[in-house]
């Protein structure tokens, strides 16, 4: 479902150029979960960026769902965005003018599902993630993990086929976070191709397996788990 | 330095009334480093811009170097924030239009210090977070842990006696989330008094004790460690 094929990336350039990718080759199937981790500043959200067309490479290509990004026109990758792709933001992205249910409805909604029946998608992941009290309020009335929990109920609603994560138990706690891991890890069974950043490895580990990076490179990368 | 009497916290009236903070008694002298840890939605972001002066408490006093807020004018308080209270923000809250440096330079340079003084002592915190190279880039020219950091040098910059940090290792890989704690630990024992909310237990463990904080009460803490 992702496949990333000698993916390079440079910011910048003369003497101020970053490598922040080199050669990366990544591939997803669906019902596949991958963690991947690495230190700070190593490429992982560069490479999450790129793999949900954020972001181009600068050499190499990124398929999806079988299809070449790099040949696809801006619409198609905006109708990609919308209906396939749920990207879960490092720093969450959601909308102060909107409510929690609005920000999670917001894709559907833009996609040309009906206002009532986006809500309601809406709140029932909303519940997924233990926040169906906290609809109708707006982003700033909300603590920092309660954010994040909407961010990933933004990515989760609809039926996506690729489930992106830059850290997103970042800031929960532990039970959280776990929660957060076994929706994914749901997600995954129902045929979704995931990918999670984290620096947690307890939560890597409900992964089918781990990428790690260093310096934009892909350094290691586990077996997947007996039985 | 630090001592929260019986403080209360509601936002929201009627229905809608959210109990952010129920009775909290909280003291930390000077020297010590206290961790916050509790579920997601306890209080602890509540709990450290109370005790920063950035909000207001509902009932119950905070002081500050012996001081009580409400019983300050608004400049004081403000004068107090720039010189006395390092604040790490949940979200880093940096500024857009200025580079690392300039971020980590501006408590002082609001404070009177000479520009090229500020921006001397803003490299110096920088480097100490391992982000020499980082100085003269904006905040969305770096990663999140980046980020996270340059939020951390901008606290931790010039005098200050209290260091509020909220979950400032949330974005980091654990190699740069212990040299967080370290940089913390050696600045409470220069005499500056440390609270870190942070979800990671690990981390806590570098503090001298942990308050342990659900549904916005107090409801355990640990004895200093032995020896
Ligand atoms: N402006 C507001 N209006 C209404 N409720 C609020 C507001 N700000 C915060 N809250 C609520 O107050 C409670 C405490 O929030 P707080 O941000 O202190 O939690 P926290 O412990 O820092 O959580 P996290 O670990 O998720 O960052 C939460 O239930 C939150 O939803
Ligand atoms: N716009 C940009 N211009 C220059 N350099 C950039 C830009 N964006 C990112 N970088 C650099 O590219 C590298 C990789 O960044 P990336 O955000 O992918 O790291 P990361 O692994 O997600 O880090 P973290 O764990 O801190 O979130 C970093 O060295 C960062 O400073
Ligand atoms: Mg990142
Ligand atoms: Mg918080």
């Amino acid at each position: 479902a992702l496949e990333l094929r000698s993916v390079s990336k440079v910011y910048g350039d003369g003497p101020t150029e970053v490598q922040a990718l080199r050669e990366v080759n990544l591939s997803v199937e669906a019902g596949a979960l991958v963690a991947v981790m690495g230190p700070s500043g190593s490429g992982k959200s560069t490479l999450l960026t790129i793999a949900g067309s954020l972001e181009d490479a600068t050499t190499g290509e990124v398929l999806v769902g079988g299809l070449t990004l790099s040949g696809m026109s801006r619409n198609d990758r905006a109708r990609l965005r919308r209906r396939a792709i749920g990207y879960v933001f490092q720093d969450f992205n959601l909308l102060a003018g909107l409510t929690a249910v609005e920000n999670v409805a917001l894709p559907l909604e833009l996609d040309g599902v009906a206002a009532r029946t986006a809500q309601a998608a809406g709140m029932e992941a909303l519940e997924q993630l233990g926040l169906s009290d906290q609809g109708s309020r707006f982003p700033d009335q909300l603590s920092g993990g309660e954010r994040q929990r909407v961010a990933i109920a933004r990515a989760v609603v609809g039926d996506r086929r690729l489930l992106l994560a830059d850290e997103p138990s970042g800031a929960l706690d532990s039970v959280n976070g776990e929660a957060v891991m076994r929706l994914m890890r749901a997600a995954c069974r129902r045929g979704v191709a995931g990918v999670v950043v984290t620096h947690d490895a307890q939560l890597a580990s409900w992964a089918d397996r781990v990428v790690f990076l260093r310096d934009g490179r892909v350094v290691d990368q586990t077996a997947p788990p007996l039985g």
